[in-house]
């Protein structure tokens, strides 16, 4: 299951349809400080299932959707499909068929979330169930954001375990 | 269970004391469990000392030290348990540039087994990417993504960002 | 006392309304007390937007972008009270060029107030020095201080270091 | 009061007799990871009166006594001494007629403690006392270690007024 591509439509900074496409091997993303680049992370978590808005700094979930800037309104709902090549069949015995998987996710103002595998809808608890049967969950270890490293260094033994947790 | 946590946490100590010496060029390090007999509550120690120093509590350790001594960790849970992805922000931010080079390294070695997404503002790193993305907010707040080539990138983060600024 | 805290808030309140737009060329920000009934134990909360950018809570920000704000409080308290010297470990570290570069401009602007001692990894903030220090290793563990020139200061965080490591 | 110069010897990795001088204007120290840059700082902190081993990253104050390397024996005791220009006659009463000041400390493994003003043995309350009567006490604003200016951003913000406490 590799990664092929993200789409992001009101999704924090990116008010516009972004779609990425990602390589075997290397992908780079680079810009200046505050352009939008930890958000991109941000988004590959929350369409694979991220439940604390906080893990996103933010404090409510709906800080993901675009909330305006000077020269444009807020959204009223905020998309990301992340898509991935399930070519070695890795995927779980219900999606192993298929040559891609798509999840999606979907956010309202009002609070009303939706989302989708394959273009079709779905239950949070399925996207998430999904990726535990490929190992590809949001492990803490594969997603290493900004700042992560430190906490690492200073974390209370007691807290640093759960790092080893999620390989067992 | 205790039994799968006993393990991984073996395996992956293993590959720590494995890997800490490669990313140091020397050195030692290893992982303790702060309570061997409680093995669902134990914390989890690191003591390391990089090449030629004596052996001693990490908080002594430099900002970079201690940020490569992570990477080692995060690398060795990583080999045991390899992800299909691996997504890195700036990890490479405290490092200077020969521990950039030993870290871009270690990276090139684990290509095979997963895909790697780097963000980063490093000129070196960047060298490791096959498609690089430039992220831009020409308008305040609303951000683009551009596929660009290797020297526009390190352009982005080079002497000409004061031009743009 | 109260009125003491309440008088040094809105004086730094004050310069960090100035200081924060001057760094970021544009936006706005302010300390807001959590508690005002309380002045003893009332918390400062921090309320910032980079130009252009809708005002939210400062978790949102970009890593560099929270640097720069912090950067801003710092320095306004600092000139509010001024002490006679400041010693700034790696702060620029987290700053792409162009903030490097509104950071230096910042610290030209307050060195007639004070004597400042910057440790850092990049090679514009090393412009900056009247003089430069190199720290080094040679001996496993044993640091030395030598005098160095810019250029060779450039060189020690450059591409040469490798060839050294 | 602006600082002239800093003596280490086994302060941390800092083995054999160093002198920085320090220049009016700014004073750039760099160098690779590891190499000695924030234990320049830490020496300042501690000349001054730090009486927290872990704002010095150690866990005892011991901890600042060079402690070995591959090549090198531990040593027995750590000195530092930091030297002030007070050309402004700005310290407080007792020392304003001197041309510098200079602060001393030494700490033997044994856990003995020296404390010198001007070669002058005395006590550490002296030292700390000094520096409050010139406003240059180690004011966590006018010393920003490694990572600090990261611990202002998610510090609570009853811990965050701190800072302006300092300040008041
Ligand atoms: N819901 C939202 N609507 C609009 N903008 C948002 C929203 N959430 C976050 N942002 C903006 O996104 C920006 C942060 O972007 P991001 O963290 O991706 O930057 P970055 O490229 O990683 O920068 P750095 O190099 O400094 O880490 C902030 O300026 C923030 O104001
Ligand atoms: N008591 C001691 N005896 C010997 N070495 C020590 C002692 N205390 C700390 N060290 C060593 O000093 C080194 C840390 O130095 P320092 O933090 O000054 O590095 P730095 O130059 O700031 O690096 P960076 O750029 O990574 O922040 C560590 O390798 C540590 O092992
Ligand atoms: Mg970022
Ligand atoms: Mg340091």
């Amino acid at each position: 299951m590799r990664l092929k591509s993200l789409e992001l439509i009101g999704f924090k900074s990116f008010v516009d349809r972004t779609v990425i496409h990602f390589e075997e091997g290397v992908t780079g993303i680079v810009g200046p400080n505050g352009c939008g680049k930890s958000n991109v992370v941000d988004a590959i978590r929350w369409v694979m299932g991220e439940m604390s808005a906080k893990h996103l700094r933010g404090s409510d979930m709906q800080d993901v959707i675009f909330n305006g800037s000077e020269t444009r309104q807020a959204m009223g709902m905020s998309q990301v499909y992340l898509t991935f090549d399930n070519s070695d069949g890795r995927a779980p015995a219900d999606f192993s068929k298929y040559n891609e998987i798509q999840v999606g996710r979907r956010l309202y103002r009002s609070g009303e979330s939706e989302y989708f595998i394959n273009k079709t809808p779905c239950r949070l608890k399925d996207i998430i169930d999904l990726f535990l049967g490929t190992g590809v969950g949001t492990k803490a270890y594969s997603v290493v954001e900004q700042g992560m490293i430190g906490s690492i260094i200073t974390a209370k033994p007691e807290d640093r375990r759960f790092f080893l947790e999620e390989a067992a | 269970s205790r039994k799968r946590f006993r393990e991984t946490f073996d395996a992956v100590n293993s590959q720590f004391q494995e890997l800490f010496p490669k990313l140091f060029r020397g050195g030692r390090a290893k992982l303790v469990l702060t309570d061997e007999e409680n093995l669902l509550e134990t914390g989890v120690e690191i003591i390391a000392s990089p090449p030629g120093k004596k052996l001693q509590s990490i908080t002594l350790l430099s900002g970079g030290e201690k940020a490569l001594t992570a990477i080692a960790l995060i690398f060795s849970i990583f080999l045991i348990k390899p992800s299909p992805f691996c997504l890195l922000d700036e990890v490479d931010a405290p490092l200077d540039d020969a521990n950039v080079d030993r870290f871009n390294d270690m990276i090139r070695s684990m290509i095979g087994h997963s895909q790697f997404i780097l963000i980063t503002h490093n000129k070196r790193t960047m060298e490791l990417a096959d498609v690089l993305y430039g992220v831009t907010m020409e308008e305040a707040g609303a951000s683009k993504m551009v596929s660009v080539r290797l020297n526009q990138a390190q352009e982005m983060v080079g002497e000409t960002q004061t031009a743009v600024a």
